[in-house]
């Protein structure tokens, strides 16, 4: 029997700090591509909810449509990709 | 498909780009490369051209930098954002940016072309063997000099063809000092260094003096990235310590232990624990070429697709045989039409003109030799449109001639520039071997020089001398064949091979002196590695692969573009 792998977390110096909670992770995606300034902008209504957000990106990305923070969402916000909005340039 | 708000595009068709800088991860004819066939990818489909300058403002400036890189949106270290362009206008408008904290490759690894050595420049073939050991990196066994070296083929004892990599120990690149070498230790502000620093700069790219004193001399290159180095982290350039220490355990290879994100890393000393010093493992990189195509598209009016297939679509994957997805080529069209060549190219139909041509003046009583009239579908092989690269391709008698494997097809220059053939090699010039590496016209003596490996043969009429050793010419021994030739005034000709090139006296029967010179020297902005190397109608065609760099009368590169569609018309 292997030993259970025990995970340690290491801060690592000049590493841009990239360790976010999921739910801040995915703020800053909808944020920075567009997702959410853009109903605020063009509607000039509250915020969008970051859940109406989360089914723009996930029509966008062609990923199913839940409106949740689910694994498929965050894989996608994990994949590298051009840093040209994708709504509301 | 999607275009920015107000259908922004280009008002003109004839579309201009400059690359600013380099990155140091690819050979600097690479990312050239990567970057014209970008651009092809578009041009393929819709009425553009696209014309590199090397000074001044161009449409789409194009630039690697790091982080903050001079506008309001900085890239993100490794991975992430790769790139980002901006839609068609002035200024920064049109611009693309490539995030140079990325592992820029082909897609597969790094891309590790050669210099000097025996193979012309040809990229790392990894693994190879060595003595009984396989490499899947460039090494330095074998040498006292401690230059990295890699064979260009799987085997390099059986073909041993081998070239150095990248390292600072042999050039340097951009910078003042014109590509020479790192010199260690170098002094920089009163400080003593021995290896590339990025102590002095703000964007993180490394950098050496290429002299002793930099604070004297103040000349001073960027540090090419050897194949083997590690990526961001706080040791950039370094290769991986194996095996090192963390956290009290030994570690032989990367791992990803300690990282939340799964990344790949290894300490670039013997313990991280001691000393802290890390950096990411080298991977298989982001293609430069789909990264390029796909921000080119932005640069063009196309904003991102949904469509997964797409190559608009934001998120990147790698595709080894690339071709635009309909929805690409629609969108692009929406914009500027549909192009030259919307539709897939249909296969040359064959000549069935018999030979000789009754039209034909044939001063020296060369003519094609008879070949069959036929109707019978012609062998893919021999048909011209179907191979991707030549021989050589040359102009003899005012026609452009494709030589490859013992057949050639020529282009009528008075017609409507028809190409005919195949012919058979030897049914012509029967004392040549099928292979031809070069050839050119005398055109003083209405001789025909064809050079294959290290011999040549001239043609006078029907009668041959030959076959002559290139020594004879003044060549030196170590040349492998002569890739191309250019007739430079009456009785001079150029001759390439490899990086260099030699004048060639026809009268004296020599080569000048003050020869060799480097390619990229004299003729900037093209392949250093071309294969063929002609002069038609005015223009100066240096082929590699499927494409052609051509240059005109200024030595200014005004088209790049395919052997295929615009030289063969297929």
């Amino acid at each position: 029997w292997s030993l259970p792998l025990k995970s340690v977390s290491v801060t690592f110096p000049g590493d841009i700090l990239k360790n976010m909670t999921d739910k801040q992770l995915a703020e800053n995606y909808l944020k920075r591509f567009g997702y959410i300034d853009r109903v605020y902008r063009s509607d000039f209504q509250s915020m969008m909810s970051t859940s109406k957000a989360l089914k723009s990106m996930q029509r966008q990305t062609g990923i199913e449509e839940t409106g949740e923070l689910d694994k498929a969402t965050l894989e996608v916000m994990k994949q590298p990709r051009c840093g040209v909005p994708d709504v509301g340039n | 498909y999607k275009t920015f708000d107000g259908d922004l595009k280009w008002d003109h068709n004839d579309v201009t780009y400059r690359i600013l800088n380099y990155s140091p991860d690819m050979e600097s004819s690479l990312i050239d490369d990567a970057f014209a066939r970008a651009f092809k990818v578009w041009s393929e489909v819709t009425p553009l051209t696209f014309t590199r300058l090397f000074e001044g403002t161009a449409d789409i400036m194009i630039s690697f930098g790091k982080a903050d890189h001079g506008d309001p949106y900085p890239f993100d270290g490794k991975d992430g954002l790769l790139a980002h362009a901006y839609p068609p206008g002035e200024g920064i408008q049109g611009d693309a940016h490539f995030d140079d904290d990325e592992h820029w490759t082909l897609g597969k690894g790094p891309a590790v072309k050669t210099r000097y050595g025996n193979a012309d420049g040809a990229l790392c073939h990894f693994p190879f063997m060595f003595e009984g050991n396989s490499y899947t990196t460039c090494t330095t066994e074998g040498r006292t000099d401690n230059l990295p070296w890699c064979a260009t083929t799987a085997d390099y004892n059986k073909d041993k063809k081998y070239g150095f990599c990248p390292s600072e120990l042999l050039y340097t690149f951009g910078g003042n000092a014109g590509g020479a070498e790192c010199v260690f230790p170098f002094v920089f502000q009163g400080e003593e260094y021995d290896s590339c620093t990025t102590e002095g700069r703000s964007d993180g790219y490394r950098w050496c003096a290429t002299t002793k004193n930099f604070d004297n001399d103040k000349t001073y290159g960027f540090c090419p990235t050897r194949e083997t180095a590690v990526f961001g982290g706080n040791s950039e350039g370094e290769p991986c310590h194996f095996p090192f220490v963390f956290l009290g355990k030994t570690y032989d290879s990367c791992t990803s232990e300690g990282r939340g994100d799964g990344k790949l890393w290894c300490s670039t000393t013997s313990s991280y624990d001691e000393d802290n010093k890390w950096g990411f493992c080298p991977d298989q990189g982001y293609s430069l070429f789909l990264v390029a195509a796909h921000e080119f598209g932005h640069a063009l009016g196309l904003d991102h697709s949904n469509i997964r297939d797409a190559l608009m679509y934001p998120m990147y994957v790698y595709v080894e045989n690339f071709s635009l997805h309909k929805d690409d080529i629609e969108g692009i069209q929406y914009l500027y039409g549909s192009g030259p060549h919307p539709t897939p190219p249909q296969p040359n139909t064959p000549t069935t003109t018999p030979y000789p041509d009754p039209d034909e003046t044939d001063t020296t009583d060369e003519t094609e030799p008879t070949v069959p009239t036929t109707t019978q579908p012609l062998d893919p092989t021999k048909d011209a449109c179907n191979l991707t690269k030549f021989d050589t391709i040359t102009v003899i008698q005012g026609e452009l001639h494709f030589f490859k494997d013992g057949d050639y097809w020529k282009m009528s220059s008075r017609s409507d520039g028809k190409l005919s053939g195949p012919f058979s090699i030897s049914g012509r010039w029967p004392a040549l071997p099928s292979v031809i590496d070069s050839a050119f016209e005398d055109l003083l003596n209405r001789k025909l020089y064809f050079f294959s490996g290290n011999r040549f043969w001239v043609y006078t009429g029907k009668s041959v001398l030959g076959p002559r050793s290139i020594e004879k010419l003044g060549l030196p021994s170590s040349i492998q064949k002569i890739e191309g030739s250019l007739l430079r005034g009456k009785g001079k000709v150029l001759l390439f091979s490899g990086e260099s090139f030699w004048r060639f006296d026809v009268k004296a029967q020599k080569i000048d002196k003050g020869y060799p010179r480097y390619t990229d020297v004299v003729f900037g902005g093209v392949p250093n590695d071309a294969h063929d190397v002609f002069q038609y109608k005015g223009h100066i065609y240096f082929c590699r692969d499927r494409f052609y760099w051509r240059m005109n009368s200024r030595k200014q590169v005004d088209r790049v573009g395919y052997v295929k569609y615009d030289l063969l018309r297929c």
